[in-house]
């Protein structure tokens, strides 16, 4: 299965910048989660709107993305999420 | 039950810096002599790079979202459902399981109890000398004992004289002895609590690492194209007094180079320090005669940054952060029986220049999640897979939401032992 070849990782924000609490939000101050997956070739990141009260994510309220290719950046420095917004396969992720 | 032992060993906050795993300079020669003997994962990763969330997942076999816990405080049976961990489910197919150590995150997430007595079959161990850990035990340069980061000690000098991670190798080596002539077969799980700050350990390990050979992270610079929301501010370290006394500016301000080197430069000595108690914890196993009846798996909650990205910390998404060393022990399997007189965990001293370089054991290149740990301990041991989970599963017990891993394993194409057949 593809699925089999996909590992998922997220972590949660309370703020779109760095503050006191960003490292270990409470549950009730998470306003933004960050959902991960990971392929051999590449680690694609949304972060999107969190609502703690009942456990939803809005993955139509994206703050922000990230997209690293292994290849091409293997340690993850270059960040071409906002480049690629128009790429065709970005599309259909997101 | 019927079916092998299995010694679980999670570590704290374990990247993959291991010689196994590629890494020149950490000495870890007892964990790779078990990568040696076991089919190693390349590419495992934690579901949340945090103690209790990252925990709460894997022993349960379910993701965040579905245990809902993504802090400390709350116990997923009274926030999202009554689900079966990994050591229930062997303890109702007949296994005395045990807890030692930092297993099961602490406090409210566990129910201040290491999820007891659902879990376990013995009430969990935890060293006297864990509440230490975050006080002031280091010796400062003014003679005074400080609550620093780096922190190698005189374990002679320090409160009862002993670590934690000295005490939970010691229990665990008394509960393998009880276990020994037991009808029953055993789930022991071993939490060591380093290399995770405070890196408090016994500084001789600080010479395996002189600061003139320790390089900083390849991209020290927070990237410019990484969103706000995607870096971490590594608050907790800088609370601590030696980090504190450096004045760095929050949240980006960069950590003193000089500063970088010791950090890393402690980490890699609690790494080696914690090899030494799974090599301790290891031999115990073959001079019990255990070895040859007990499948051995070694992970982490998470990875760590070392200085990447300009972060010290987990809390991301980054692969520093989730990426987690993973091996299995099968014996039989990835490595031959042992035969009677035989060692196969002999202990090996990181000191020991002339020491054996192994090879890195059978390396299985698969994508992996740590979730995948119920599935594949309990097709290991012989029991029922739980079933995969549906999409929502807030109202079963027992399933899974990752499927076992054992199909890479590929023992098919190995060559069959001859004295296993025999």
């Amino acid at each position: 299965s593809p699925l089999d070849l996909v590992a998922y990782s997220q972590y949660p924000r309370p703020a779109v910048f760095p503050q006191w609490n960003s490292d270990k939000p409470y549950l009730k101050d998470i306003k933004i989660m960050g959902y991960s997956i990971r392929t051999v070739d590449y680690r694609f990141t949304v972060w999107v709107k969190f609502h703690p009260e009942n456990f939803t994510a809005d993955f139509t309220n994206v703050q922000a993305g990230e997209l690293y290719f292994v290849a091409s950046d293997p340690l993850q420095d270059h960040n071409v999420y906002n480049r690629s917004l128009n790429d065709l396969k970005l599309s259909s992720m997101l | 039950a019927d079916g092998p032992n299995v010694l679980f060993v999670v570590v704290d906050d374990l990247r993959p810096a291991l010689g196994s795993y590629g890494d020149d300079l950490v000495k870890s020669p007892n964990i790779d002599q078990l990568a040696s003997r076991s089919v190693v994962f390349q590419n495992a990763f934690a579901q949340q790079a945090v103690c209790a969330p990252s925990r709460v997942s894997f022993l349960t076999g379910r993701r965040p979202d579905t245990t809902r816990l993504y802090d400390f405080n709350s116990y997923w049976r009274a926030r999202a459902g009554n689900y079966s961990t990994i050591p229930q489910y062997f303890k109702e197919h007949g296994y005395v399981t045990m807890s030692v150590g930092k297993v099961f995150h602490p406090g409210i997430s566990s129910n201040h109890s290491d999820d007891s007595p659902y879990s376990w079959s013995i009430p969990p161990f935890h060293p006297s000398t864990e509440k230490y850990e975050n006080t002031k035990t280091c010796r400062g340069k003014d003679g005074k004992l400080h609550a620093n980061l780096i922190c190698p000690v005189d374990v002679a000098d320090v409160p009862e004289g002993t670590l934690p991670d000295k005490q939970s190798t010691e229990e665990a080596v008394r509960l393998l002895e009880r276990m020994r002539n037991q009808n029953s077969p055993f789930f022991l799980a071993v939490g060591y609590h380093k290399p995770h700050i405070p890196f408090r350990y016994p500084k001789e390990f600080q010479k395996l690492y002189p600061l003139e050979n320790i390089t900083l992270a390849p991209d020290p610079q927070i990237p410019i194209e990484l969103p706000p929301v995607a870096y971490n501010p590594w608050m907790d370290i800088r609370q601590r007094e030696d980090v504190q006394a450096l004045n760095i500016s929050v949240p980006y301000g960069p950590i003193p180079v000089e500063f970088q080197r010791k950090i890393r430069q402690s980490y890699f000595a609690s790494v080696s320090y914690l090899d030494t108690q799974v090599g301790l914890l290891l031999k115990a196993l073959d001079d019990l005669q255990l070895s040859n009846d007990t499948v051995v798996v070694f992970t982490s909650d998470h990875g760590w940054s070392l200085g990447e990205h300009g972060e010290w910390a987990k809390y991301s998404n980054f692969d520093v952060a989730t990426r987690v060393p993973l091996m299995f022990y099968v014996p039989g399997k990835t490595a031959p029986f042992v035969h009677p007189g035989e060692k196969r965990f002999p202990y090996i001293s990181p000191f020991d220049s002339l020491s054996e370089v192994f090879s890195p054991g059978v390396q299985a290149t698969e994508l992996v999640e740590l979730l995948c740990l119920f599935s594949t301990l309990s097709e290991l041991a012989g029991l029922k897979v739980p079933p995969v989970c549906p999409s929502s599963s807030f109202h079963i017990d027992l399933c899974t939401e990752a499927p076992s891993i054992v199909k890479y394993f590929n023992f098919s194409e190995r060559e069959e032992d001859g004295y296993s057949e025999g």
